[in-house]
């Protein structure tokens, strides 16, 4: 990408620390729609053999040819691992891409392309195909990549909804990973702002939401009456700055169509003659698919999503409604109305990170007490590798080896680059140390909207830091045993736990093995009814991966409609060696919680230089 | 009548690879197979083995045949193949 990891603060070349031979040695498994092992992002030039712990294969069908950079490649859609949609290519390099100077999709971001992890190796899985990806095909994606022996892997797919965990897929494959000793990052899905969509919720899952960086893309619209009104879209098209006259849907309405769906644009409802040569204008996106075919030169809609620039094949730009009205406006009082749609223009946003209205939300609905999303990441107006074949758009002819995406598949690489970050420093750890060193080293967002769409279900921990994240301190341990009792936690039989663990497995009746009591980097309990008065517990166990005699103090700092006492027990910590262990428990109480929204504090161990810190989350409902 | 009920395809998930050494993931689904429907050919209806890093396969079956393999010893679950999309 050509911003987001200068966003993060992981700079191009010395200005970043790093561990360029074991970063050589770190193979990123992308389970996705295959890559473009053509593009200069996937070059392997200056690249050695693949490392030695690699058991791979290049089975990417005909024409299809692997190099030192991208290692390996499996097919499991019958039809190649050549990507033909263009988003594996994008994730692939977003998380280990190549640097690539002087990139841009038609000038527009242009900059120095990137992965988090340049020097890794890539191995592609082809699991998606036009169609969407089977979960017979994921689950053999993950067979194979876990025997290949990756590092680490990621995947940029899911539903609308979460699924329990022995009925879905990836929860199943990234299960067995995790037992292997790899951790899995995941995209949140993309069924927001509503509550309760976030997809990826096993906890041996880290699991990524989309915000905003400080580079931003609006395209705006000049009216003839010199008011200019800023969209949102990734409008290559250059018109000069010319007017054209402009014409609302349902003052071009067909004979057929009431003037209400023509104002949406919808099929069959626009009357050509009346459109042609002029820059429509549509009161929903409708007018995507129809603005070309009666002639339509330029689009102008009401932007369902606002805040998220998209590519269109013709020159469009996307208004919020306020402004849409203000246009409309202008249009009914004007004789003759015209505009110009100009280029995209990059701005600096102030405001980032923000959560991508797009980007799925907790609460978690499999396991209520597991807060997911863990942490977001950069997922809006993202520029990186593309497959030439890819259509860019609907009806797009465009063809192009860079482009921009919107997604929560965007933000997930994004972690993925900073986990194998994080492992070219620490190449023993376990998934969950990587997982806790990100997410206990997240930057707080700035909640500044209303709703659930702005507390922790949307963003997690916070936003990933990947330099921080090379250095947490302390971290939260588990491992298969600790998500084996879990699993009790959550009801599965011992039996079942046995034939999934192949071990023996004994669920106690302890309360101990409460969901809530996983040693997971962050604290979230749901009440099932409202309490007035409310006491929860959560027991952890820090390791000090820090220097070897340090002393942690715990800060307990207010979150978002914090109504929360937080009482730690000891409220200091002692280490005196590296990999020691210490536990604490954390007693919260509080009263007359929101029924609708979470009430949340933050719990921080410091030695003054090591800030490790997790969200406390409380619900109900 | 079992032939006439609509087959589709189901994921049966076996867990972990037992680490025995004389166990073969792909013998021991295909005789789950064989049993369940009562083919001796099981072409066409297997479509997938996990047998690499887990155990399990995928297979067009009937609901009955669903049924029968979701009871068998081994079998932690069966599920219907979903399509989940690029996000």
């Amino acid at each position: 990408t050509t911003s987001s990891w200068d966003f993060m603060g992981l700079k191009e070349g010395k200005k970043t620390n790093r561990n360029p031979t074991v970063e050589s040695d770190t193979i990123i498994g992308v389970i996705d729609s295959g890559i473009t092992p053509e593009s200069q992002s996937f070059s392997d030039k200056g690249f050695g053999p693949p490392p030695e712990k690699w058991k791979g294969v290049c089975s990417g069908g005909e024409n299809f040819t692997c190099n030192n950079k991208l290692i390996g490649a499996r097919d499991y859609t019958n039809s190649g691992t050549r990507d033909t949609e263009g988003h594996g290519t994008h994730t692939a390099s977003t998380a280990a891409g190549n640097a690539v100077a002087d990139t841009s999709f038609f000038g527009i971001g242009n900059g120095t392309v990137r992965g988090g992890v340049p020097a890794s190796r890539i191995a592609a899985y082809k699991a998606c195909n036009a169609t969407g990806c089977g979960m017979e095909a994921l689950l053999s994606a993950f067979d194979d990549a876990i025997a290949d022996g990756v590092d680490l892997i990621t995947i940029s797919i899911g539903g609308e909804s979460a699924h329990s965990f022995e009925t879905d897929s990836i929860a199943i494959g990234t299960f067995h990973a995790m037992a292997n000793g790899i951790l899995t990052v995941s995209s949140a899905g993309n069924s927001g702002p509503e509550d309760s969509t976030v997809c990826a919720v096993a906890p041996w899952i880290l699991t990524v939401a989309a915000t905003t960086t400080n580079r931003g893309f609006v395209t705006k619209v000049v009216l003839g009456n010199g008011k200019t009104l800023v969209g949102k879209s990734v409008n290559a098209f250059d018109m000069k700055g010319q007017k054209y006259p402009i014409v609302y849907g349902k003052s071009a309405a067909s004979s057929v169509c009431e003037a209400e769906n023509a104002a949406l644009c919808e099929p069959e409802c626009l009357e050509a003659s009346l459109v042609k040569g002029k820059i429509l204008v549509c009161a929903s996106t409708k007018g995507l698919k129809v603005a070309e075919s009666v002639g339509a030169i330029a689009l102008i809609f009401k932007s369902l999503k606002p805040d998220v620039a998209f590519i269109h094949p013709l020159p469009a730009s996307g208004l919020p409604e306020k402004d849409f009205d203000s246009l409309v406006s202008y249009i009914e009082s004007t004789e003759s109305p015209s505009a110009a749609i100009l280029k995209t223009e990059e701005i600096f946003n102030r405001t980032s990170p923000l959560v991508g209205s797009f980007s799925s939300r907790g609460p978690n609905t499999i396991a209520v007490d597991i807060l997911k999303p863990d942490i977001t990441a950069p997922g809006v107006e993202i520029l990186a590798a593309f497959s030439p074949d890819g259509e860019l758009s609907q009806g797009d002819t465009r063809h192009v080896k860079y482009s921009v995406l919107s997604g929560t598949s965007m933000s997930c690489p994004h972690v993925a680059g900073v986990a194998a970050y994080v492992k070219t420093f620490y190449p023993k750890w376990s998934p969950s140390m990587i997982q806790s060193a990100i997410m206990t080293t997240a930057w707080p967002v700035n909640a500044t909207g209303t709703g659930i769409a702005s507390t922790e279900f949307a963003f997690g921990a916070g936003h990933v830091d990947p330099i921080a994240a090379s250095n947490p301190g302390l971290v939260y341990e588990l491992d298969k045993t600790d998500h084996i009792a879990f699993l009790c936690g959550m009801n599965y039989t011992s039996k079942i736990l046995r034939i999934i663990s192949d071990e023996t497995v004994t669920c106690s009746e302890d309360k101990e093995i409460s969901p809530r009591n996983l040693n997971y980097p962050s604290m979230t309990a749901r009440l099932s009814v409202p309490h007035s008065n409310f006491t929860v517990t959560f027991n952890r166990t820090l390791t000090n991966v820090g220097p070897s005699s340090s002393t942690y103090k715990s800060k307990v700092v207010a979150g978002h409609r914090s109504n929360l006492n937080v009482n730690v027990t000891p409220s200091v910590l002692s280490f005196k060696e590296v990999n020691e262990k210490q536990s604490f428990r954390v007693t919260v109480t509080g009263s007359d919680l929101d029924s609708k929204l979470p009430s949340s504090a933050y719990l921080i161990w410091s030695d003054g230089t090591h800030n490790v810190r997790s969200p406390i989350v409380v619900y109900t409902g | 009548t079992e032939d006439s009920q609509e087959k589709q395809v189901y994921i049966v998930y076996m867990g972990s690879l037992p680490s025995r050494v004389d166990y073969t993931p792909m013998s021991h689904h295909m005789s789950i197979l064989q049993e369940i429907t009562g083919e001796s050919s099981i072409e066409g209806r297997l479509v997938r083995n996990y047998k690499r890093s887990f155990n399990g396969f995928a297979a067009r079956l009937t609901e009955s045949e669903r049924e029968r393999v979701a009871e068998m010893d081994g079998v932690v679950s069966v599920f219907p193949n979903k399509k989940l999309q690029l996000q």
